[in-house]
């Protein structure tokens, strides 16, 4: 399967409907400090099912949601769908979500009252459709396909218990 | 299970010290366990080589040569767990112009099986993309995309 | 003493407030005690509000903000405790082009009373300086240093 | 007071005696990963009298000496010599250790036995005449002045007590 695109409106700095096409082999993001970039790999890690804050650089899960600037009030809703291609096994994605032109689609949705919901295909489900979902594509142990900034400078000067976590963790 | 923890961290050892070479273009590297007697509960010092130099702990290393072997160690798990992409963010920071030279040739020798997304600074980094995105932030506080570069 | 602990704190802080506005050309930030009324004992929060952004923790910024911000605190505590020279290793790593032109702005500023010496792979930086020296390996292992310029 | 230059010779990959002017305003130091460059920073760290084999990324104070390559035998000794100029108030240079030129060279050397030696003015001392001196010219805090590597990526990560424990240490 292949990462197709990534659509995000109301996640963090996005506060206006954003889409990148990500089908490329080599895909580069760019820009000053400040402008945007690692919220993208925030999405995209928080698509696919993060839940912890902390990795999101958030201090409540409800801190995705953009938050307002001096001249921009708060949004209430932070949506981010992530489109996979090539979904050549239908084997782990259930009929009740059927795919056409072999297309998937996974979206997240936070509301400010902090209410979740889930949507495969467009269709509504549970967190643990998602998960299952994901289990079938290879995308379920995404936690080892984001490197996210800074993990280089601090992975190696870890105690030898902690790089024997990060293996225990593959295994 | 013992066994499992010895089969991952075998073939996780073997990734590392492939993707070692190619990064550092020579010299050799591994894991070792501090007490091979306890695959329990031991833990794990890493030693490295750069080409030319000799062989010690690699916290005695460099900052970028110890971000190459931080960087071949993330690589060598994910080869053992893949994924159909992978994100890197600023890994090319500590690096100089040659070994982001060897770092992008790796790139397109894993990129036959894997789509890689690259936030960076670096502009030898963005020439081998195929995509190329421009965030910014003309209006403080809300990020917009360009699409910059399309092959 | 609690009262060297808060004539300390508060100093730092104006120092940190002043080279915070000077790095990122506008904003404010501040250091803050948990608990105001425990001087003994208070933990430090530190809260920055880059120009046009919103006010929050420090922890929610961007690598290259956070870096700034991180050098306002310790050129602030320079300041405090001032020396003949200040040196940096690679603190411009994670800033883009026009974050590191008003970092060496500020290095002018300072320069006047402070011998700076600068580790940098960044070109800007090498721009303002008046000595450049160049530490090659031509050799695997041993160092030597080349001056490249003088003024 | 200004520092001057810097004198290395056996201290970590410098097994050549190099010679560095410093007394500029700003002073760039540059090349490829691994080559050296924060070993000279290490160098005026331990000439200045560090202790802290962390600070200096040894594992014990003999790893500073130059331990050899492929090619080249490690060596005995390694030494490491800083000059300081316009020493216009001499009152915290005691007068064992006179100053031509209003010039002053601090100078730490140590042997693969662990023996260490210091000298003021080529003069040898004690480790306490040399902390004397540096608290006489304002080089005493210098713990303020050496910013290394990744110090600017971990120092805001820290807790609130150790943020504490960083205001602290400078009252
Ligand atoms: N919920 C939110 N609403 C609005 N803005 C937010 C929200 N969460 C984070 N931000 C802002 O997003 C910015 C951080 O963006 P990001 O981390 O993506 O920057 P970056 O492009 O990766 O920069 P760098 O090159 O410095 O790493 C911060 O200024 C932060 O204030
Ligand atoms: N006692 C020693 N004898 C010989 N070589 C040593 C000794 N101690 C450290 N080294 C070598 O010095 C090198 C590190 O140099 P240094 O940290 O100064 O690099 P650098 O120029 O700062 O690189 P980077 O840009 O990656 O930070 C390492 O390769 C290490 O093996
Ligand atoms: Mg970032
Ligand atoms: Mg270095």
């Amino acid at each position: 399967h292949r990462i197709d695109r990534l659509e995000i409106y109301g996640f963090k700095s996005f506060c206006e409907k954003t889409d990148i096409v990500l089908n490329g082999e080599v895909t580069a993001i760019v820009g000053p400090n400040g402008c945007g970039k690692s919220n993208v790999a925030d999405a995209i890690n928080w698509v696919l099912g993060e839940q912890s804050t902390k990795t999101l650089r958030a201090g409540r899960m409800e801190d995705v949601i953009f938050n307002g600037t001096q001249k921009r009030k708060a949004l209430g809703v932070a949506e981010v769908t992530l489109t996979l291609r090539e979904f050549a096994n239908g084997a782990s994605l259930p009929a009740d979500f059927p795919s056409e032109n072999g297309e998937v689609t996974v979206s997240r949705r936070l509301y400010r009252s902090g209410e979740s919901e889930y949507f495969l295909n467009q269709r509504r489900c549970r967190l643990k459709d998602v998960y299952e979902f994901f289990e079938g594509t290879g995308l379920g142990s995404t936690s080892y396909a984001l490197i996210e900034q800074g993990r280089i400078e601090v992975i190696l000067g870890s105690k030898p218990q902690d790089r024997r976590a990060l293996i225990e963790e593959a295994a | 299970s013992t066994e499992q923890f010895k089969e991952t961290f075998d073939a996780i050892n073997q990734n590392f010290k492939e993707l070692f070479t190619l990064l550092f273009g020579g010299g050799q590297c591994e894991m070792r366990l501090l007490d091979e007697t306890d695959l329990l509960e031991s833990g794990i010092e890493i030693i490295a080589q750069p080409p030319g130099k000799r062989l010690q702990n690699v916290m005695l290393l460099s900052g970028g040569e110890k971000a190459l072997v931080a960087l071949a160690l993330l690589l060598g798990i994910f080869k053992f767990r893949p994924s159909p992409f992978c994100l890197l963010d600023e890994v090319d920071a500590p690096l100089d112009d040659a070994n982001v030279s060897r770092f992008t040739r790796l790139l397109g020798v894993m990129g036959k099986n894997t789509q890689f997304i690259l936030i960076t600074h670096n502009k030898k980094t963005m020439e081998v993309a195929q995509y190329l995105y421009g965030v910014t932030m003309q209006e403080a506080g809300v990020s917009k995309i360009v699409s910059v570069k399309f092959e």
